[in-house]
Protein backbone atom coordinates (compact mmCIF):
# COMPACT_ATOMS: atom_id res chain seq x y z
CA UNK A 1 0.00 0.00 0.00
CA UNK A 2 1.44 3.90 -0.80
CA UNK A 3 -0.09 7.24 -0.52
CA UNK A 4 -1.70 7.17 -4.14
CA UNK A 5 -3.48 4.17 -4.00
CA UNK A 6 -4.66 4.65 -0.61
CA UNK A 7 -5.97 8.22 -1.59
CA UNK A 8 -6.95 6.61 -4.75
CA UNK A 9 -9.53 4.52 -2.93
CA UNK A 10 -10.45 6.63 -0.64
CA UNK A 11 -11.83 8.96 -3.72
CA UNK A 12 -13.66 5.77 -5.33
CA UNK A 13 -15.48 5.28 -1.87
CA UNK A 14 -15.92 8.97 -2.02
CA UNK A 15 -17.41 9.25 -4.99
CA UNK A 16 -20.07 6.46 -4.26
CA UNK A 17 -21.06 8.33 -0.90
CA UNK A 18 -20.83 11.39 -2.91
CA UNK A 19 -23.59 9.65 -5.75
CA UNK A 20 -25.66 7.94 -2.51
CA UNK A 21 -25.97 11.39 -1.02
CA UNK A 22 -27.47 12.90 -4.28
CA UNK A 23 -30.01 10.45 -4.63
CA UNK A 24 -31.00 10.13 -1.03
CA UNK A 25 -30.80 14.03 -0.80
CA UNK A 26 -32.71 15.17 -4.18
CA UNK A 27 -34.85 11.56 -3.97
CA UNK A 28 -33.72 11.35 -8.09
CA UNK A 29 -31.86 9.19 -9.69
CA UNK A 30 -32.06 11.85 -12.84
CA UNK A 31 -28.60 12.45 -14.80
CA UNK A 32 -27.79 8.89 -13.46
CA UNK A 33 -26.67 6.30 -16.29
CA UNK A 34 -28.66 3.12 -14.99
CA UNK A 35 -26.08 1.09 -17.15
CA UNK A 36 -23.20 2.60 -16.46
CA UNK A 37 -24.03 1.61 -13.04
CA UNK A 38 -25.16 -1.94 -14.00
CA UNK A 39 -21.48 -2.00 -15.83
CA UNK A 40 -19.80 -1.57 -12.12
CA UNK A 41 -21.96 -4.28 -10.75
CA UNK A 42 -20.64 -6.30 -13.33
CA UNK A 43 -17.26 -5.34 -12.88
CA UNK A 44 -17.00 -5.87 -9.03
CA UNK A 45 -19.08 -9.24 -9.79
CA UNK A 46 -16.07 -10.18 -12.10
CA UNK A 47 -12.87 -9.23 -10.25
CA UNK A 48 -13.86 -9.72 -6.28
CA UNK A 49 -14.61 -13.54 -7.39
CA UNK A 50 -10.98 -13.37 -5.89
CA UNK A 51 -12.80 -13.32 -2.82
CA UNK A 52 -13.22 -16.85 -3.07
CA UNK A 53 -11.08 -17.93 -4.86
CA UNK A 54 -8.00 -16.08 -4.91
CA UNK A 55 -5.37 -15.41 -2.04
CA UNK A 56 -6.17 -13.57 1.18
CA UNK A 57 -4.36 -10.23 1.00
CA UNK A 58 -5.73 -8.20 3.52
CA UNK A 59 -8.43 -7.31 5.70
CA UNK A 60 -8.55 -3.66 4.01
CA UNK A 61 -9.26 -5.36 0.77
CA UNK A 62 -11.83 -7.68 1.86
CA UNK A 63 -13.95 -5.16 3.26
CA UNK A 64 -13.27 -2.82 0.52
CA UNK A 65 -14.29 -5.40 -1.60
CA UNK A 66 -17.28 -5.82 0.05
CA UNK A 67 -18.33 -2.03 0.27
CA UNK A 68 -17.86 -1.82 -3.04
CA UNK A 69 -20.03 -4.93 -4.25
CA UNK A 70 -22.86 -4.36 -1.40
CA UNK A 71 -23.27 -0.73 -2.40
CA UNK A 72 -23.15 -0.57 -6.52
CA UNK A 73 -25.90 -3.58 -6.18
CA UNK A 74 -28.00 -0.83 -3.33
CA UNK A 75 -27.52 2.07 -6.26
CA UNK A 76 -29.46 -0.29 -8.97
CA UNK A 77 -31.42 -1.12 -6.49
CA UNK A 78 -32.55 2.45 -6.04
CA UNK A 79 -32.28 3.27 -9.27
CA UNK A 80 -34.85 0.72 -10.57
CA UNK A 81 -36.98 0.22 -7.47
CA UNK A 82 -37.18 3.38 -4.79
CA UNK A 83 -36.53 6.12 -7.52
CA UNK A 84 -37.74 4.77 -10.23
CA UNK A 85 -39.87 7.05 -11.93
CA UNK A 86 -36.89 9.39 -11.42
CA UNK A 87 -34.99 7.20 -14.17
CA UNK A 88 -35.27 8.49 -17.26
CA UNK A 89 -34.13 5.08 -19.68
CA UNK A 90 -34.61 7.17 -22.68
CA UNK A 91 -31.52 9.15 -22.13
CA UNK A 92 -30.04 6.13 -21.30
CA UNK A 93 -28.99 5.41 -24.85
CA UNK A 94 -25.24 4.04 -25.20
CA UNK A 95 -25.32 0.05 -27.06
CA UNK A 96 -23.56 -2.11 -24.06
CA UNK A 97 -22.66 -4.98 -26.49
CA UNK A 98 -20.36 -2.06 -27.98
CA UNK A 99 -18.20 -2.33 -25.08
CA UNK A 100 -18.96 -6.03 -23.69
CA UNK A 101 -18.35 -7.63 -26.95
CA UNK A 102 -14.81 -6.05 -27.21
CA UNK A 103 -14.30 -6.96 -23.28
CA UNK A 104 -14.59 -10.50 -23.95
CA UNK A 105 -12.33 -10.37 -26.64
CA UNK A 106 -9.96 -8.45 -25.03
CA UNK A 107 -10.06 -10.88 -21.85
CA UNK A 108 -9.56 -13.96 -23.88
CA UNK A 109 -6.51 -12.64 -25.85
CA UNK A 110 -4.72 -10.97 -22.35
CA UNK A 111 -4.80 -12.72 -19.60
CA UNK A 112 -2.60 -13.74 -16.92
CA UNK A 113 -3.64 -17.50 -17.21
CA UNK A 114 -6.87 -18.80 -19.72
CA UNK A 115 -8.95 -20.02 -16.70
CA UNK A 116 -11.84 -18.61 -15.84
CA UNK A 117 -11.19 -16.75 -12.94
CA UNK A 118 -8.38 -14.93 -14.52
CA UNK A 119 -10.57 -14.36 -18.15
CA UNK A 120 -13.16 -12.93 -15.86
CA UNK A 121 -10.26 -10.77 -13.96
CA UNK A 122 -9.11 -9.13 -17.36
CA UNK A 123 -12.69 -8.91 -18.36
CA UNK A 124 -13.35 -6.77 -14.98
CA UNK A 125 -10.18 -4.46 -15.76
CA UNK A 126 -10.87 -4.16 -19.11
CA UNK A 127 -14.88 -3.42 -18.82
CA UNK A 128 -13.59 -0.87 -15.72
CA UNK A 129 -11.99 1.13 -18.27
CA UNK A 130 -14.85 1.64 -20.33
CA UNK A 131 -17.49 1.46 -17.92
CA UNK A 132 -18.12 5.52 -18.00
CA UNK A 133 -19.19 5.79 -21.36
CA UNK A 134 -22.65 5.35 -21.06
CA UNK A 135 -22.80 8.47 -18.41
CA UNK A 136 -20.38 10.20 -19.95
CA UNK A 137 -22.47 9.51 -23.40
CA UNK A 138 -25.66 10.67 -21.21
CA UNK A 139 -23.88 13.71 -20.47
CA UNK A 140 -23.16 14.78 -23.64
CA UNK A 141 -26.84 13.87 -24.69
CA UNK A 142 -28.24 16.40 -22.15
CA UNK A 143 -25.33 18.70 -22.44
CA UNK A 144 -25.24 19.65 -18.30
CA UNK A 145 -25.33 17.80 -14.97
CA UNK A 146 -25.98 19.14 -11.61
CA UNK A 147 -22.80 19.86 -9.63
CA UNK A 148 -23.20 17.09 -7.89
CA UNK A 149 -23.28 14.65 -10.15
CA UNK A 150 -19.69 16.46 -11.30
CA UNK A 151 -18.61 16.36 -7.98
CA UNK A 152 -19.22 12.08 -8.21
CA UNK A 153 -18.03 11.97 -11.96
CA UNK A 154 -14.63 13.60 -10.35
CA UNK A 155 -14.04 12.13 -7.43
CA UNK A 156 -14.37 8.76 -9.83
CA UNK A 157 -12.42 9.86 -12.53
CA UNK A 158 -9.39 10.76 -10.16
CA UNK A 159 -9.50 7.30 -8.17
CA UNK A 160 -8.03 5.49 -11.46
CA UNK A 161 -6.04 8.71 -12.17
CA UNK A 162 -4.25 7.99 -8.98
CA UNK A 163 -3.56 4.54 -9.10
CA UNK A 164 -1.17 5.72 -12.33
CA UNK A 165 1.33 7.52 -9.50
CA UNK A 166 1.02 4.15 -7.94
CA UNK A 167 1.90 2.02 -10.42
CA UNK A 168 5.34 3.88 -11.01
CA UNK A 169 5.61 3.48 -7.61
CA UNK A 170 5.44 0.30 -7.50
CA UNK A 171 7.15 -0.53 -10.56
CA UNK A 172 10.02 1.20 -8.63
CA UNK A 173 9.68 -0.57 -5.25
CA UNK A 174 8.98 -4.21 -6.38
CA UNK A 175 10.57 -3.69 -9.89
CA UNK A 176 7.72 -5.22 -12.10
CA UNK A 177 4.37 -3.96 -13.80
CA UNK A 178 1.04 -5.40 -14.92
CA UNK A 179 0.69 -4.47 -17.93
CA UNK A 180 -3.10 -5.45 -18.13
CA UNK A 181 -4.13 -3.02 -15.28
CA UNK A 182 -1.81 -0.01 -16.26
CA UNK A 183 -3.22 0.01 -20.06
CA UNK A 184 -6.46 -0.23 -19.26
CA UNK A 185 -6.36 2.56 -16.05
CA UNK A 186 -4.77 4.68 -19.08
CA UNK A 187 -7.42 4.50 -21.25
CA UNK A 188 -9.73 4.78 -18.15
CA UNK A 189 -8.05 7.84 -17.15
CA UNK A 190 -7.71 9.31 -20.88
CA UNK A 191 -11.74 8.73 -20.99
CA UNK A 192 -12.11 11.50 -18.08
CA UNK A 193 -9.46 14.43 -19.48
CA UNK A 194 -12.54 16.43 -21.19
CA UNK A 195 -14.84 16.02 -18.51
CA UNK A 196 -11.54 16.97 -16.13
CA UNK A 197 -10.91 20.41 -18.04
CA UNK A 198 -14.53 21.20 -17.94
CA UNK A 199 -15.25 20.67 -14.34
CA UNK A 200 -11.70 22.57 -13.22
CA UNK A 201 -12.74 25.22 -15.55
CA UNK A 202 -15.89 25.85 -15.05
CA UNK A 203 -17.68 23.79 -12.04
CA UNK A 204 -14.69 24.53 -9.27
CA UNK A 205 -15.16 28.28 -10.25
CA UNK A 206 -18.42 27.95 -9.40
CA UNK A 207 -20.27 27.92 -12.96
CA UNK A 208 -22.86 25.48 -14.07
CA UNK A 209 -21.25 22.77 -15.74
CA UNK A 210 -22.47 23.16 -19.40
CA UNK A 211 -20.26 21.34 -22.49
CA UNK A 212 -19.89 24.40 -24.78
CA UNK A 213 -22.49 24.04 -27.98
CA UNK B 1 3.63 -19.06 -9.22
CA UNK B 2 3.63 -15.47 -7.57
CA UNK B 3 0.53 -13.69 -7.89
CA UNK B 4 0.22 -11.02 -10.98
CA UNK B 5 1.02 -7.75 -9.57
CA UNK B 6 -2.38 -5.85 -9.93
CA UNK B 7 -4.12 -8.80 -7.99
CA UNK B 8 -3.60 -7.40 -4.65
CA UNK B 9 -5.22 -3.93 -5.66
CA UNK B 10 -9.01 -2.64 -5.65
Amino acid sequence: MNIFRLIGDLSHLASIFILLHKIQTTRSCRGISFKTQALYVTVFATRYLDLIFGEFVSVYNVIMKLFFLGSSCYILYLMKMKYKPTNDPSIDTFRLEYLLGPCTVLALIFNFSFTPVEILWSFSIFLEAVAILPQLFMLQRTGEAEAITTHYLAALGAYRALYIPNWIYRYYTEGSWDPIAVLAGLVQTGLYLDFFYIYVTKVLQGQKFELPA
Amino acid sequence: QPQPQAHDEL
